[in-house]
């Protein structure tokens, strides 16, 4: 399942 | 110092179902605008968003911002014992490690106080910008379930694509592979009922229907639920709670092998 993103790759940590 | 007071109770044990799987511990943000929750699942791949705004409760008062850390297991045990038709006041003071559910029975014959412990937790808040997504489909909520829940049968994944004929979930799995097709339909008795597809250009994209499933929680919540699509974003399903607000569902979509 390394095909899975994890949503930090999207949004940014406030 | 802190009291809400929701009459329809019934929207917060809602909100507790649909949430309570995804995510084990969150905090609860309260402001004067209203009270809301941002949290990750376990792994960062989804992330849930709730807001209940201020103006939906009956009594609202929030002295300062205050955030309360809390087990929605926890929770969710202690408002499965508020009745569907109670009124739910939420009461908290400054510096105190405990929160109170006050359940009163509509005829105010019955009144329980139910006090939980709440927890320290470090969660980690996403900023999460607007975006423009190139499609936007809006369909009846059950139906959003019915589609998941049969496609979770066959397969792990579903891909959702939308071009100008419709919005198509797809799946395959050991056993074969299944394509349902909705088009847009506007003609219908309730607008509840509509399936209404916004599209700027034709996506495709691939989740996992685990997670999907454990969104359609929130269907009691919602007749209709919006699931907005762009790649290069996290999916967002949304259902909205009735003059109140939204649950908000991300997801990040799987990157093809």
């Amino acid at each position: 399942a390394n095909n899975q993103p994890k949503l930090s790759a999207f949004f940014t940590l406030k | 110092m802190l009291e809400l007071r929701l009459v329809q109770g019934s929207l917060l044990k809602k909100v507790l179902e649909a949430i309570k799987d995804l995510v084990n511990d969150a905090n609860f943000d309260c402001s004067s605008s209203g009270f809301s929750l941002q949290a990750m699942d376990s792994s960062h791949v989804a992330l849930v968003a709730l807001l209940l705004r201020a103006e939906g409760f009956e009594h609202y008062r929030c002295d300062r911002n205050t955030s309360m850390g809390m087990n929605l297991g926890n929770m969710s045990k202690m408002l499965k014992c508020a009745g569907n038709d109670d009124i739910i006041t939420i009461k908290g003071d400054d510096g105190s490690d405990t929160v109170t559910f006050m359940f009163e029975s509509p005829t105010q014959d019955k009144i329980a106080d139910f006090e939980m412990k709440l927890m320290d937790i470090d969660s980690e808040h996403l900023g999460i910008p607007e975006a423009e997504y190139q499609a936007i489909v809006t369909m009846p909520s059950s139906e959003f379930a019915r589609i998941c829940k049969d496609l979770a049968s066959i397969g792990d994944t579903v891909v959702i694509s939308v071009t100008k004929e419709g919005v198509k979930f797809s799946t395959r799995g050991d056993i074969g592979t299944a394509n349902i097709v909705l088009r847009q339909n506007t003609t219908v008795d309730k607008p509840e009922d509509a399936t209404v597809i916004e599209m700027n250009e034709p996506v495709s994209l691939t989740f996992a229907l685990r997670y999907m499933n454990s969104f359609t929680k929130a269907t009691s919540l919602s007749n209709t639920v919006k699931i907005s699509l762009s790649s290069e974003l996290p999916v967002v399903v949304e259902y909205k709670i009735a003059e109140m607000g939204y649950v908000r569902f991300y997801l990040a979509p799987k990157i093809e092998e």
